[in-house]
């Protein structure tokens, strides 16, 4: 555990608290994309079946099972509690063209032949553009409210984290996962325009808006 | 370079 790795946890972990509270406390979905929710959701079940085969840390442990049910959790309000100001006239975006082709890659490109590893580098690849949808109903509606900016610039500090401590285990540990660090960077260049926007305008206490 | 048999990262 090197600090960048405990800040991007702790980022991701901020992120998913900030859009749980918001959409508890306003009772309000709208403008979260239930789709990438979903992916989420799959994304770390598929990464965490290792929770039944492996134990790393009480931490590791502790983490995994609070993403998971948090992920879950909030595809239910979503989903469920909250369905009626789910936006899914907005919320378009077909997660087939996500998950198929992710998971022929993750057949095709893998450390290992086996389930268990081909359903973690699925989670991977799937993880890596599982915003996709997010971002696609922002650009959508042209807008998104502070909340849900604030939750965006958490979810993406939190691969841009993991880039540094990828590189820093790389220089003083001696150890790299291609896989992992190639999917960190798609998956952090994805939220490149979104963290320019919101430098630019959510932290100057503007609405973030997409030009017209 | 360590080749790791477990994925210990979240």
């Amino acid at each position: 555990m090197n600090i960048f790795r405990l800040l991007g946890d702790l980022s991701h972990i901020l992120a998913i608290i900030i859009l749980l509270l918001k959409i508890w406390k306003t009772r309000s979905c709208a403008g979260i994309s239930g789709k990438s929710q979903i992916l989420f959701a799959t994304v770390y079940t598929m990464r965490y079946l290792d929770l039944v085969t492996t134990y790393i840390s009480a931490y590791n442990t502790f983490m995994k099972v609070i993403f998971i049910a948090t992920s879950y959790a909030t595809v239910f309000l979503i989903y469920v509690k909250c369905k009626a100001t789910y936006d899914h006239n907005h919320d378009t975006f077909r997660i087939e063209f996500l998950i198929l082709p992710t998971l022929v890659l993750a057949l095709l490109i893998n450390h290992e032949f086996t389930i268990m590893e081909v359903l973690w580098t699925f989670s991977i690849y799937l993880e890596s553009v599982a915003i996709l949808p997010q971002l696609f109903l922002v650009s959508k509606t042209g807008e998104a409210e502070s909340i849900t900016s604030h939750y965006l610039f958490a979810l993406g500090s939190y691969r841009g984290l993991y880039l540094l401590n990828w590189l820093y285990r790389f220089y003083a540990e001696d150890h790299y996962d291609l896989i992992a660090i190639i999917a960190g960077l798609v998956q952090t260049v994805l939220y490149c325009d979104f963290f320019y926007l919101y430098i630019t305008k959510v932290l100057k206490g503007k609405k973030l808006q997409l030009p017209a | 370079v360590e080749i790791a048999d477990t994925h210990d990262e979240l």
